[in-house]
């Protein structure tokens, strides 16, 4: 459906604005290290079903969130790690792993190997930009490119949101994903402040800057 | 170990 599409485009957007801002600026300032590495943690934990995959679609998408994370993370770690500075980069990300691990062995949606990974990597997902946002508090102001790819990045969660009420209205197994919709909504959630923000701010073409 | 709870998204 539109949302979907919608919001997997916007997904796909956000990676694309990083990337620009990296590779143009030659600089990873005011990017999260720990945040981008989450993702890759994230993508390959959930992707673990790959060779599996029945859709073009998703194929093509799961290769593509792979690589490209892959590649920020290179960029990164090797060639512009001059440009990163750690000591803004300070959220204790060992409580977003524990708390995605906890949740995923106790509630997964079968006692699987594939389906205990696919269920860490949704609720931590859900919690993954965090660092992304302790950064953006200690430092008070972003880039301009930095708060569309944030926008872009939480624009995708959010559009899932109208994706799964349209589902359970049209399919007539009127099936939920419980875990996908709680983690997805919190995920959400998280942006909030940030939206209203770039809403305010960034959208009438003022800095991104935190009162 | 293939779970197969037919996640359709990404």
């Amino acid at each position: 459906n539109l949302f979907r599409v919608a919001g997997d485009m916007s997904h796909l957007a956000s990676i694309f604005i990083l990337l620009h801002k990296i590779v143009q600026l030659k600089s990873c300032s005011g990017i999260s290290f720990k945040s981008q590495l989450l993702y890759l943690i994230v993508y390959i934990t959930r992707y673990l079903d790959l060779p599996w995959t029945p859709s073009p679609y998703n194929f093509i998408f799961k290769i593509l969130f792979i690589s490209s994370q892959l590649y920020i993370i290179y960029l990164m770690a090797r060639a512009y790690r001059p440009t990163n500075d750690p000591n803004l980069d300070t959220f204790r990300v060992e409580y977003l792993l524990g708390f995605a691990a906890v949740l995923a062995v106790l509630f997964p949606v079968r006692y699987t190997v594939l389906e205990i990974f696919w269920a860490f990597s949704i609720w931590l997902e859900s919690v993954a930009i965090l660092p992304q946002l302790f950064m953006l508090q200690r430092t008070g102001e972003a880039e301009a490119i930095t708060a569309h790819y944030l926008f872009a990045l939480g624009t995708y969660r959010a559009l899932y949101i109208p994706n799964w009420i349209y589902r359970y209205v049209t399919e007539p197994t009127h099936k939920i994903d419980t875990i996908a919709v709680v983690a997805g909504v919190l995920q959400t959630v998280l942006y909030s402040d940030f939206f209203w923000i770039y809403y305010t701010k960034v959208m009438k073409g003022e800095k991104f800057k935190l009162p | 170990w293939r779970g197969d709870a037919g996640h359709d998204e990404l």
